[in-house]
């Protein structure tokens, strides 16, 4: 189903940040943005990741993967106690 | 836990471990369901003021506010949106939006890394006696990232990233699966952001034993903890109407069985279905069931939901026989009926009773607790084995400690089963798994911390590696109930923890940043993937010769499947670069190997190593030159480096 949306954690190359962004969290959101109109950020990553999770369909994610300074997209992965 | 101090002769040498008012500067970051901060084993008398570095704080939320932490408890914090955003709003009437833990895991974990002393503790009055974490000075931060549907990994990922901006000293994780490469490994990567802080990552093996290739959690800026036994039991015996008793274990405690033999039935000749004789909801037929004890195949559905079934359906008690995968090996539950798990042999022999006897009888006796077992430990048959499946130049496990009926705080909302029907309350459960070995080492390595507080992760886990043990003290090789014979380096790693000799372990193979990035480097990974794992602008030098032979990790995996190429000659040979780290007195170490058979010819170079500082570093070079063998074929052997006061040692595994 191409329009089930799914969690993913999109990993960002800080150091590609565009001058024209101050900070880095509207660098994140405008890549969403570029992708989605609706997707919205779950948390933003600082410490280990530079990043973000947000709720995509497949084309989506696939859209943002392509753009520069995405170093990975991210499928959630649910794990279980032990 | 009660027990495991003696057993890890921390009581016994309480005055070789730092002064608890260094211990109380460590925070050991718990990543599971949360906390039940009522636990008595969150009473912070005695503690003083949270340490100055401390940046966390307590979440309030459903059920839980800022008043529920204190000088112990001094972080708790919950994660869900990653949860809510798959599965939905959280329903509040099963489970709380907060930290609090209405599971008994989380409490669990946390309090066997750091719980406080707590006297006279028990489950049912099994296991009595005084209580406390492995670190019983620490301070416990709790970030609930697990919740009924699983633990999502954008949650654990946002846990881990504020538990670093938090400034804990150590994150323990009992939680996994799959395995991935590292940069697609959330766990691995959040893991790597935090060991570059100086915080050690203890995670969890898995419980997929006997299973080879099991692992999770197996990069290698993570401490992967599998599980052994203690030297206690709960013997519950089976006693049959033809006069023959069987031993087993228990848990349970409540209404006994009548003072005679009962009727006694085997689940799968009381059922229509294909299954039932795993005793499944709904499998069982009460008319045959009523008034009997129930022999009950293990596997499939939770041990104690079998207990469930056969109570409502009318039986009276059970019998659990093992599957010929779990060995051995006996779990004992706080079944709701009164019952007893005996191993796959045992319920052969009960079964041959059973079907050869026209009206069999049996009843269940229950001893209560006993200590002194041996041989322990003994590797648990669940505990996930190696080789690694990811770099098999990498031995994982990395060590064992106690897992298997470890008791320790729980939950007050919910039973020592966790079933939903299960309506008890208890302050202590006794539950099995590598969750509860996890917590052992991450409590084991706040202590270390606290002692040596400018060790890195890599040196305080090269401390417990080198001198955990893998002979029991009457020289005999450390057992594995999965198959009752010696254990091997892919079960048990470095062997058992010690963390008395750890405390003092003289050299220690230390780690840093670039070592790690190196590795990555040697695996080939692009730049982008290493930034990915990194978040650094690494780049790997194209006239440099990378090897994850040269990891400065403290076992040897010599794989001749991958990285060192086809076999195209009679011999090949591997070479491994280790450098030492002097953590002691000056002194002269010489190298012992024990060979890991005729095929395989070890040679270390230099064979002694003379130190005459503290902080000296130095090198060596072990070749290992073996003919073809089979595919498949896994030999073992181990290097140690001896001043006469302290031994150093390394596992090797070789495998074809």
């Amino acid at each position: 189903d191409g329009e089930r949306k799914i969690t993913y954690i999109v990993h960002m190359s800080k150091s590609e940040m565009p001058v024209r962004f101050n900070d880095h969290t509207h660098w994140y959101d405008s890549s969403l943005k570029s992708v989605s109109d609706s997707a919205e950020m779950l948390y933003t990553y600082n410490n280990v990741a530079h990043g973000y999770s947000t709720r995509l369909t497949k084309q989506e994610a696939e859209s943002l993967e392509k753009q520069p300074g995405i170093l990975g997209v991210m499928p959630e992965v649910i794990y279980e106690l032990h | 836990t009660t027990r495991t101090p003696e057993f890890l002769g921390l009581d016994q040498n309480a005055n070789l471990f730092p002064e608890s008012k260094t211990a109380s500067e460590v925070v050991v970051g718990v990543f599971d369901t949360g906390v039940w901060p009522e636990s008595k084993s969150f009473d912070d008398s005695g503690l003083g003021p949270i340490p100055s570095s401390w940046k966390g704080l307590c979440e309030t939320g459903n059920n839980f506010n800022a008043s529920n932490c204190n000088r112990k408890l001094i972080g708790a914090r919950f994660f869900s949106k990653g949860y809510v955003a798959a599965l939905g709003p959280i329903d509040e009437s099963k489970e709380s939006n907060s930290p609090r833990d209405d599971d008994g895991h989380g409490t669990h974990t946390s309090t066997t890394a750091a719980g406080s002393v707590v006297r006279d503790a028990s489950l049912l009055g099994y296991a009595a006696g005084t209580a406390r974490g492995m670190a019983s000075s620490a301070r416990v931060a709790v970030y609930k990232v697990c919740w009924e549907g699983g633990c999502f990994s954008s949650d654990i990922l946002k846990g881990m990233d504020m538990a670093i901006a938090d400034n804990v000293n150590v994150m323990s994780l009992s939680l996994g699966g799959g395995t991935s490469d590292y940069y697609r490994d959330n766990i691995a990567i959040g893991a790597f952001a935090a060991m570059q802080k100086g915080i050690l990552v203890s995670c969890s093996a898995g419980n997929a034993g006997p299973s080879s290739f099991s692992l999770s959690n197996v990069a290698p800026w993570i401490t992967t903890v599998g599980a052994g036994t203690l030297d206690r039991d709960f013997p519950a015996l089976a006693s049959l109407g033809n006069g023959l008793n069987y031993s087993g274990v228990s848990l349970f405690k409540g209404d006994s069985l009548p003072d005679k033999m009962v009727p006694f039935i085997y689940a799968g000749n009381a059922t229509i279905a294909t299954n039932g004789n795993l005793c499944m909801p709904g499998t069982l037929i009460p008319d045959k069931i009523k008034g009997k004890i129930v022999l009950c195949d293990r596997g499939v559905n939770a041990r104690v939901q079998k207990g469930s079934v056969v109570k409502s359906a009318g039986g009276v008690g059970m019998v659990l026989a093992n599957a010929a995968s779990n060995g051995d090996e006996l779990v004992a539950d706080a079944h709701l009926l009164p019952a007893t798990a005996v191993t796959e042999k045992t319920g052969n022999l009960i079964k041959n009773y059973l079907f050869s006897e026209s009206n069999p009888t049996a009843t269940i006796l229950f001893q209560g607790t006993k200590v002194g077992i041996e041989p322990s430990p003994v590797v648990a048959a669940f505990s996930s084995r190696g080789p690694n499946s990811i770099t098999p130049e990498i031995l994982k496990p990395d060590i064992i400690a106690p897992g298997v009926n470890i008791l320790a705080g729980w939950a007050g909302s919910v039973g020592p089963t966790g079933l939903a029907e299960d309506t008890r309350h208890v302050e202590f459960n006794i539950i099995s798994g590598t969750s509860m070995s996890c917590p052992h080492v991450s409590g084991l390595a706040a202590l270390l911390k606290a002692a040596h507080p400018d060790w890195s992760p890599g040196a305080i886990r090269s401390a417990l590696m080198t001198t955990a043990y893998s002979q029991y003290k009457t020289g005999k090789l450390m057992e594995d109930i999965a198959t009752g014979k010696p254990s091997t380096p892919f079960d048990h790693g470095a062997g058992h923890v010690d963390p008395v000799s750890a405390l003092n372990p003289g050299l220690v193979y230390d780690l840093t940043v670039d070592d790690y990035v190196d590795f990555l480097c040697a695996l080939k990974y692009t730049a982008s993937e290493i930034k990915l794992v990194t978040r650094g602008n690494f780049t790997c030098d194209t006239s440099k010769q990378y090897s994850v032979n040269n990891l400065n990790y403290p076992s040897f995996a010599v794989s001749y499947q991958t990285g060192s190429g086809p076999i195209t000659e009679e011999t090949t040979t591997v070479k491994h670069t280790r450098t030492l780290t002097n953590v002691g007195l000056p002194g002269t170490y010489k190298v012992s190997v024990t060979s890991p058979g005729k095929s395989v010819k070890v040679t270390v170079e230099p064979e002694s190593l003379s130190f005459d500082k503290v902080n000296q570093k130095m090198s060596y070079t072990v070749s290992f030159t073996a003919s073809s063998m089979p595919s498949n074929t896994n030999l073992f052997g181990r290097i140690e480096w001896s001043d006469d006061k302290h031994i150093v040692g390394s596992p090797v595994a070789v495998s074809w």
